[in-house]
């Protein structure tokens, strides 16, 4: 009667399992599967290009506005074991090439070996590195590396921080502490950057937004990419967050890091 | 949560009203989002629905005095059901010879701070004399790391030639022996399900020393791919049981039915903080509760 034809059941419930499977969440799944519905589009390959087109109103792409001659602080936080200390290693590698002057900051005091494993990375690269005894304040740290940055004229300062549950209040009050350090250390360009795990479900975006009202996050980088998972929070996150991405991890070496790119990022869904 | 939205469902059939087909489905609908919401893998939601509906929709539910409680007890009874198994103790020998547990799992998912944990347990519950073994060699100050675990612990660490992970793992038992411990852990390093190399690593490992639990360490804020990722550890290696970490975490958790519905082998642990203590059994009852949200 409309002369258009729908999709039927079973390419529908295909469609929604590859969203679903790409961790996209229920909601948004939903909101695409009911606006497919209203289209007269009656075949699979013409769904995924209106859904592709669909997902870009979603998300966009970010720069994160780092530039050289002058002093740009990175903080480093989240939860744990989602890849921040390895993050690092390639975020400092990646600024290298670019001529940055970098300094490090092993701002993770507590975990075991934290500071050993920030400072492997940190000889392997042949950047200074700043740091003090396990169980020291990480503000202290802090407040020495800023210190330590301004002297010697360094161009990125990265601070590592200790893993920590955005449920544990005390771990997030300590955060606060180091935000307000950074701060009141002066008006220079400062990023607090959010690292997620790629094969986290929707905690990922719970995460996002409890340490974006904690400290505020400028900017985010999703790892483990590689293990092919969707990373599909991502558009809940940029959705609701208005928070731009701006690295993506794609395995354990210093070269695997990745910008973030929107269109190529949404054609990976339904590779 | 479920139960508030399900109360909403249900609110208008109170006294003589009869429960009918048509709010049963919607309750379902709505139990399907909350386990998509709780990162319940989409395949196990649609069998566990589907399971679910015959009984929902039959005689006990339909005839119930209080439908609503029944309904929502066949749900939670079911997760309870897949969730539970009766084998939740770790299966070691007796300390008059040698036991091997061996963890296994991808990148941070909490293994080696794990292995401390389950180090501190058997030596405070069972007197265990234990030595943990360091064949994690490619993570920069991996055997660092699981050295001062050990130091924490008060538990001795063997680290062989930490290059060969195999060597390590064959040398570590052997020096086990000569040394009456009673238990050996062995951490390996983070791998992807989908490295060949490395899973073929860990098999290997595995089929040198053959340990008596090869425990799954998943953390448990892992999203659709819970699935993929335990199938093919399950498939490499012969788990023996799963321990889900970072449940201290706002995760609804549901890669745990995930899990045990796909590869069907016993959760058997938490882990519940960063601390050496922070370790304890798995009760389906409360992981259920929580998927449901
Ligand atoms: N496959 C893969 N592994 C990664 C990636 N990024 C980090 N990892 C691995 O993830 C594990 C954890 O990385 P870390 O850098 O220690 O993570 P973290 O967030 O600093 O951990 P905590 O400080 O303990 O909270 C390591 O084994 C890394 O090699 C990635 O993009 N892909
Ligand atoms: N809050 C919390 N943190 C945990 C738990 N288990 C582990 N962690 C933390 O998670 C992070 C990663 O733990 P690791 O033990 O280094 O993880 P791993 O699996 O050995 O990492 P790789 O060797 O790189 O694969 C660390 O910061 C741990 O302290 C847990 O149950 N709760
Ligand atoms: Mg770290
Ligand atoms: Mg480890």
């Amino acid at each position: 009667l409309f002369g258009g034809k729908t999709l039927d059941t079973n390419a529908l419930e295909q469609i929604e399992e590859t969203l679903i499977t790409a961790d996209i969440g229920p909601a948004i799944s939903y909101d695409l599967i009911e606006k497919l519905r209203t289209k007269n589009i009656g075949n699979i390959e013409d769904a995924i290009i209106y859904l592709k087109n669909e997902l870009k109103n979603y998300i966009f792409d970010g720069d994160i506005g780092i530039e050289k001659g002058q002093l740009n602080v990175l903080l480093v936080l989240g939860v744990n074991g989602v890849g921040k200390t390895t993050s690092i290693a390639k975020i400092s590698n990646y600024y290298l090439q670019k001529g940055f002057k970098i300094l490090l900051a092993a701002g993770d005091t507590f975990r075991a070996a934290a500071v050993e494993q920030l400072t492997k990375w940190s000889q392997r690269l042949d950047i200074p590195i700043i740091r003090q005894h396990d169980g020291a304040d990480p503000a202290s740290v802090v407040f020495d590396a800023i210190d330590s940055a301004k002297a010697k004229g360094v161009d990125l300062l990265i601070i590592d921080t200790a893993g920590r549950l955005h449920t544990k209040v005390n771990l997030m009050d300590e955060l606060r502490k180091i935000e307000k350090i950074i701060k009141s250390k002066g008006d220079f360009n400062k990023k607090n950057l959010l690292v997620i795990d790629g094969t986290t479900g929707q905690n990922a975006f719970i995460q996002a937004e409890s340490f974006n009202n904690a400290v505020g996050i400028n900017g985010i980088m999703i790892t483990k990419y590689d293990a092919l998972s969707k990373g599909g929070i991502v558009f809940t996150i940029q959705k609701k967050l208005k928070i731009p991405f701006y690295f993506i991890g794609t395995g354990e070496k210093i070269e695997n890091i990745e910008e973030f790119n929107k269109d190529s990022f949404i054609e990976k869904i339904f590779s | 949560g479920i139960t508030k939205s399900l109360t909403d469902v249900f609110k208008n059939v109170t006294g003589n009203a009869k429960i009918t087909e048509k709010n049963i489905t919607k309750a379902l609908a709505d139990i399907r989002i909350a386990l998509l919401e709780a990162d319940v893998n989409i395949a196990v939601v649609r069998n566990f629905i589907n399971s679910v509906t015959e009984e929902a929709l039959g005689e006990k539910v339909l005839r119930s005095v209080s439908p609503q409680e029944q309904f929502i007890k066949i749900i939670h009874d079911k997760l309870v059901e897949v969730l539970g198994s009766s084998s939740q103790e770790l299966k070691l020998k007796t300390k008059d010879t040698l036991s091997i547990i061996m963890l296994a799992g991808l990148q941070g998912s909490g293994k080696t701070t794990t292995a401390g944990k389950i180090a501190n347990m058997l030596k405070t519950t069972q007197q265990r004399k234990i030595l943990l073994c360091a064949c994690d060699v490619y993570r920069p100050a991996a055997i660092d790391q699981l050295i001062k675990v050990g130091s924490l612990v008060g538990v001795e660490v063997f680290t062989g030639d930490k290059k060969d992970p195999i060597k390590i793992a064959k040398e570590g038992v052997k020096f086990a022996k000569l040394n009456t411990f009673d238990t050996v852990i062995i951490d390996t390093a983070g791998r992807l399900h989908i490295d060949k190399d490395m899973m073929e690593e860990v098999q290997k490992i595995s089929k040198e020393v053959k340990p008596d639990e090869i425990l799954f360490v998943a953390d448990s804020m892992t999203g659709q791919h819970a699935v993929e990722i335990a199938k093919e550890f399950n498939t490499v290696l012969e788990i023996s049981g799963v321990i889900l970490t970072k449940f201290d975490s706002d995760t609804r958790g549901g890669a745990a039915f995930s899990i045990k519905q796909i590869i069907n082998k016993p959760i058997k642990f938490i882990g519940i903080s960063e601390k050496i203590d922070g370790i304890e059994v798995f009760y389906p009852e409360r992981i259920a509760t929580r998927i449901l949200g």
